[in-house]
């Protein structure tokens, strides 16, 4: 995925079948971003991967004060592209098992 | 640690937390 600098991880492992997920979301490089989060620390919130659309997300942090408007787009981003990937994994383990 | 909860109008439920050092990139 694209360096946003904004990293997104997974909070707890991955079961493969809960809808939703604990992600944590930090600034890795505020140069990338145009608000200054110099003492921001690691946002932790749940996430589900049917009904939920990272770009909301994004736009409650906004909201909650974590970020400013501007960045919305780069969070969202970020957001996405590390949902994006647990789905994919989700998809292709999911594959594995059928094809035994 | 120390970690704060913001309770967002929609009901989302931000935690945070310090990031630990060691997953902070060289600046």
């Amino acid at each position: 995925a694209e360096d946003t600098g904004v990293r997104v991880e997974l909070a707890e492992e991955d079961d493969g079948n809960k809808s939703s997920i604990a992600l944590r979301l930090w600034v890795e490089d505020q140069k990338k971003l145009k608000g200054k989060y110099k003492d921001s620390g690691a946002i932790e919130f749940t996430f589900d991967l049917d009904t939920e659309v990272p770009e909301t997300v994004a736009q409650e942090m906004v909201d909650s004060g974590f970020f400013l408007e501007t960045d919305v787009k780069i969070v969202g981003k970020s957001i996405r592209d590390r949902v994006s990937l647990i789905k994919w994994r989700r998809q292709r383990s999911a594959s594995a098992s059928n094809g035994k | 640690s120390s970690a704060t909860l913001v309770v967002h109008s929609a009901g989302r439920r931000f935690i945070v937390s310090p990031v630990p050092e060691s997953r902070l990139r060289e600046q």
